[in-house]
């Protein structure tokens, strides 16, 4: 091959990803399915990759089994504040964080089985109005909670035995933290944006606030997925679930931004929109190293690769219905689709 | 640091940005 044959073979295998079905979860009880996740789980000396399905009451964890099937070996009753969303905790196993809430979060639990008598149990971390959770690095979860007059933005520590450890406060900005990214490359420095669109970054160390940046858009509640330093700057990949629908940019899902934290001066550097032809505005996804996913109001998934900035995957509805949940497993490998009957199906992207 | 539209560029910016915030 030729110098420029072998760039267009790297170019085209580099953008043919394929989701290929590889299984499908079923609950047979649930009511509605409100969130899944992937957790790693040890027993017997055998760590395996477990999914985690959350519906309004009840949590559920499901081992693999030979030949793509899944049988469920653990439910969690939560009967007296609904299930919102599972909180997945970067590096650590055996343990599955909640939210639960009415409108918006007032707690959060840790979901373990006994390691003594294998009895199923729950522990409190937090309660509260909050308004943003996300699991870190080194079992710990960050929060905002309160009003904007009294906002609280907590480190909480997670101990193996599903305590709360130790507590840290970090310095509140005067908006309302929606959302929360740890940055990739310096390790003491997280990332959260506001109601009113600005990026605030912090000392996790210290607690400072080291820098308030308007995102620079006319449409509030931008939400942050991921944020990485390389060069001196700041990238962060973005979506605007306010977004209208009749934007002349083809109306993206997600947008790369990046800022110079020094000057505070921002600029965009790449949208990630459907194909041509295509149609249908961000409802809800998620964003793991290059891949980013998201259920559009369509009812399709649609895949991006952020590196290459293209749309390498659409997972139009199946027979079953439209999708209404996308994750990524804890590797960016697995993909796994949700629809409202609690139907999950677990795709290979590759 | 170089300049550009982002004005100038420290690769140090944590550290730098810790150091002048307020405690």
């Amino acid at each position: 091959l030729t110098a420029e044959e072998l760039a267009v073979v790297l170019s085209d295998s580099l953008r043919a990803r394929s989701l290929q079905l590889a299984s499908k979860l079923k609950n047979p009880s649930s009511s509605c399915a409100v969130d899944v996740s992937t957790v790693w789980w040890e027993s017997a000396g055998f760590t395996e990759l477990c999914i985690v399905t959350a519906c309004e009451t009840f949590i559920s964890l499901w081992k693999p089994l030979a030949s793509s099937q899944w049988r469920k070996v653990y439910t969690w009753h939560l009967t007296e504040i609904p299930v919102i969303q599972i909180v997945p905790l970067p590096d650590v196993s055996n343990l599955v964080c909640v939210a639960l809430g009415d409108l918006e979060i007032g707690e959060i639990r840790l979901l373990l089985c006994s390691s003594e008598d294998g009895s199923l149990k729950q522990s409190l971390v937090k309660t509260g109005n909050i308004k943003a959770v996300l699991g870190l690095t080194n079992r710990r979860l960050v929060s905002s909670s309160g009003t904007l007059q009294d906002q609280q933005i907590e480190i909480i520590s997670v101990s193996e035995a599903g305590r709360s450890n130790e507590r840290q406060t970090l310095m509140p900005p005067e908006e309302t933290i929606l959302a929360f990214a740890e940055v990739e490359g310096i390790r003491d420095a997280l990332v959260g944006t506001t109601a009113v669109n600005s990026l605030v970054v912090w000392n996790l160390k210290t607690g400072q606030i080291l820098k308030k940046m308007h995102v620079g858009y006319s449409y509030p509640a931008s939400i942050c997925h991921r944020a990485y330093s390389d060069s001196g700057l700041l990238f962060v990949v973005l979506s605007h679930p306010h977004a209208k629908e009749n934007e002349s940019c083809g109306n993206p899902a997600f947008r790369m931004r990046v800022f110079n934290p020094k000057t505070a001066r921002s600029t965009g550097v790449m949208f990630f929109s459907l194909p041509p032809g295509h149609s249908g505005r961000y409802l809800e996804g998620e964003v793991k190293g290059v891949s980013a996913a998201a259920v559009l109001t369509s009812g399709t998934i649609a895949v991006w690769d952020l590196f290459l900035g293209q749309c390498t995957a659409l997972l139009p509805p199946n027979a079953d219905g439209n999708w209404s949940l996308v994750r990524w497993s804890v590797t960016d490998s697995c993909l796994l689709a949700g629809q409202k009957d609690g139907s999950v199906y677990v795709y290979h992207y590759s | 640091c170089s300049e550009s539209d982002l004005g100038p560029i420290s690769l140090n910016w944590f550290e730098e940005l810790s150091t002048e915030a307020p405690p």
